[in-house]
């Protein structure tokens, strides 16, 4: 393996954004890119990253290969590289380690980093194509502000989506809450969107742990995506260059 | 009260 990211940044950010929620992940590297499927201690949620071969020039992958890495061992290793650094990812075809090396464009630094691979033994699981009921794209900083601000009432939110818009409310022991975003086109500011695309009805409840952790990745995307169908997990995605995508799937609370 | 789902409920594995 041998691919080529223009800036470190990426990863860094992309690696922040998913070590709490899990530790140790293979990253499958092959001809198409570099994808990560884990999901937390609980599986509650799942995360998947894919970086596209696009996404990387060069990037080469002669055969597929399985790189797991402790991400807290990542992260302290990314965190020596300046963002703006070019990221080289190297491993052999039977590896040991996998090689970071970190070029800055300005000065003429190289750092070279060696992570100890780890045998990790992961089920991948089927993530089955589905027709959302709803999808819902708004910026990424009004998702974290409205989970963010329901946290501190209540550890579950209800979202709903109909025609009129988008409810996320919560019910704690101190009252209750809502906020209630519509469809809106700023034709100046198109970045604070919100696209409410709805074939029907669908209202679930999710942990809001589980939403605060994920929007740990708004860094990555001016925009975030969520697809919701009745009884199947909420799909959360943010959008990378080059079709590369972070996404993250939650199962809802069940019964009542 | 409401319980949590477990993902692997809906998503098989592979």
């Amino acid at each position: 393996l041998e691919a080529r990211l223009e800036q470190a940044n990426l990863l860094k950010k992309v690696v922040d954004a998913i070590k709490d929620l899990v530790q140790d992940c293979n990253f499958d590297c092959n001809d198409s890119g570099i994808a990560l499927q884990a999901m937390d201690n609980s599986h509650v949620a799942l995360v998947s990253m894919m970086l596209k071969a696009e996404s990387f020039s060069p990037f080469r992958c002669d055969r597929n290969i399985a790189l797991g890495i402790n991400l807290s061992s990542l992260m302290k290793v990314l965190r020596c590289a300046q963002n703006e650094d070019i990221l080289t990812l190297k491993a052999d075809d039977a590896p040991d380690v996998v090689n970071l090396v970190f070029e800055s464009s300005e000065s003429d630094r190289l750092s070279e980093y060696d992570i100890k691979l780890m045998d990790i033994d992961q089920e991948h699981l089927g993530i089955p194509e589905t027709e959302y009921s709803a999808t819902i794209s708004m910026p990424a900083a009004e998702f974290q502000r409205i989970c963010r601000d329901l946290i501190a009432l209540s550890e579950s939110v209800a979202i709903e989506a109909t025609k009129e818009g988008v409810k996320f409310s919560c019910s704690g022991d101190i009252g209750n809450g809502a906020v209630t975003l519509r469809s809106h086109t700023n034709v100046e500011k198109p970045e604070l969107n919100v696209d409410i695309a709805l074939s029907e009805p669908v209202a679930l409840t999710f942990s809001l742990k589980y939403l605060v952790n994920f929007c740990k990745a708004s860094g990555l995307s001016g925009t975030v995506k969520l697809c919701l169908s009745s009884e199947v997990p909420l799909l959360v995605e943010y959008t990378l260059a080059s079709n590369s995508y972070l996404r993250f799937y939650l199962a809802p609370k069940i019964g009542d | 009260k409401a319980g949590q789902g477990n993902i692997m409920n809906f998503f098989g594995k592979k």
